[in-house]
Order: structure tokens, then C-alpha cells, then sequence
């Protein structure tokens, strides 16, 4: 466990936990992508199958446990909970997300380290995780105005891919045949994908001004 | 050999 990799996933950690005591404590969830909760409540379902069957430490199984829990959280939150599910976006969030999650799972079975269920499902959560916020950047587009839950939300979960992103090259360096192209392609193209959001979430903040993201 | 193929990342 290297210093990079302690801070994405603790920027990852925060990214996530925070999104759920704001909406527990506001009781809204104005600006929140329910499809981008899904897709991340499916991310981790898919990913954390071998929690009870591989174990690698207490820190990742706790995690595992905690991402979990957050990420089905927030989706209960925004489709049960009776008053925020009243301030679900629902019109402005249509992102087709099955459309997202068809082709990873097609992906996967192509592109994977081994034929298993298990490795397929890691594989696909792999190609999820890189598209999954997809739906989050078109709500805020559309609804054009970032007030702060989204945008730290946002903010932290770009944090969390840039450390993961030197992570693998401090890994890459000190460990022999330290290689997985997967984890890398994918995770290089999920941290394009906030870039732009990442460019004007700063100049919105240099200038002091409210973020608006190009139509 | 197998088993040092595990994902160790969250």
C-alpha cells in the first residue's frame, strides 16, 4: 500500500460518504444523478463479489464493506426516502444508462485477465466504473448551475482517479511486473472524463464565480 | 501463481 493509493481511496472514501451526509442531513438531493448512483452501486456490487471468499486485508474488506453500504445507501435515499426522492431531479436525469452498462458487459466478456464469472465481473465493473459518471456530467450540464454537493462530489471523485493514476506508475516502478492494462486503459479514460469538468470547477473557482459548464 | 493474481485494489 503505497501513499497514493491510501489517499485515492481515502478521497474515494470521502467522495462517497459525504455525497450521503448531505443528503441525510438536507434532506435533498437536488443535482444528483440517481442513474450515476446506480451505475456505482452496480460498480461495487460487481466488484466486491469475492468479499467473503478472498481476503486481502481488514483495510480492504472494511472498505469494501463501506463503499458498499454508502453506495446502496444513497440509492435508497433517492428512490425511497419520502421527502428526497421529491427532489430528484427526475426530468433533467435521463441519461439511458442501460446503454452504458450493456457494452461493459459485452467488453468484458471480450476483454478480461481470465474467463470466470468471477473475473468477468470484476472486468465489467472495471469498464462501469470509467463511463459511470456520465449521467452526473449531463445532469449538471443540463441543469447548468453546480451548487456545491454535486460539484465537491465531483470534485473528490476526479482527486480519487488522479491518485489511482500514480498509484499504478509508483507501482509500475517498484513492483516487478506490476502491469493491468484493464485497471489502467479504463481508469486513464475515466480521469479524461472528468478533465473538463476538473478545468472549469477551477476557473469558476479562481474567478470567484458560480460554475457554469459550457451548453 | 493463481492466487497472487488476485485484485488487491478497492
Amino acid at each position: 500500500m503505497n501513499l497514493f493509493r491510501l489517499a485515492g481511496d481515502m478521497t474515494h472514501l470521502v467522495s462517497v460518504v459525504v455525497l450521503l451526509l448531505k443528503i441525510h442531513t438536507i434532506k435533498s438531493c437536488a443535482g444528483v444523478s440517481l442513474k450515476t448512483q446506480e451505475l456505482y452501486a452496480l460498480v461495487f456490487a460487481a466488484r466486491y463479489l469475492d468479499l467473503f471468499v478472498h481476503f486481502v486485508s481488514l483495510y480492504n474488506t472494511v472498505m469494501k464493506l463501506v463503499f458498499l453500504a454508502s453506495s446502496f445507501s444513497i440509492v435508497w435515499y433517492m428512490r425511497k426516502h419520502k421527502i428526497v426522492r421529491r427532489t430528484y431531479d427526475r426530468e433533467h436525469d435521463t441519461f439511458r444508462h442501460h446503454f452504458i452498462v450493456l457494452p461493459c458487459l459485452v467488453l468484458a466478456l471480450l476483454i478480461n485477465e481470465r474467463f470466470t464469472f468471477r473475473e468477468v465481473m470484476w472486468a465489467f465493473s472495471i469498464y462501469l466504473e470509467a463511463v459511470a459518471i456520465l449521467p452526473q456530467l449531463v445532469l449538471l450540464q443540463r441543469t447548468r448551475n453546480i451548487d456545491n454537493l454535486t460539484g465537491q462530489y465531483v470534485f473528490f471523485l476526479g482527486a480519487y482517479r488522479v491518485l489511482y493514476i500514480l498509484n499504478w506508475i509508483y507501482r509500475y516502478f517498484t513492483e516487478p511486473h506490476f502491469v493491468h492494462w484493464i485497471s489502467w486503459i479504463a481508469g486513464i479514460v475515466q480521469t479524461v472524463l472528468y478533465a473538463d469538468f476538473f478545468y472549469y470547477y477551477i476557473i469558476s473557482w479562481k474567478n470567484n464565480v458560480k460554475l457554469e459548464l459550457p451548453a | 501463481e493463481e492466487e497472487d493474481k488476485e485484485h488487491d485494489e478497492l
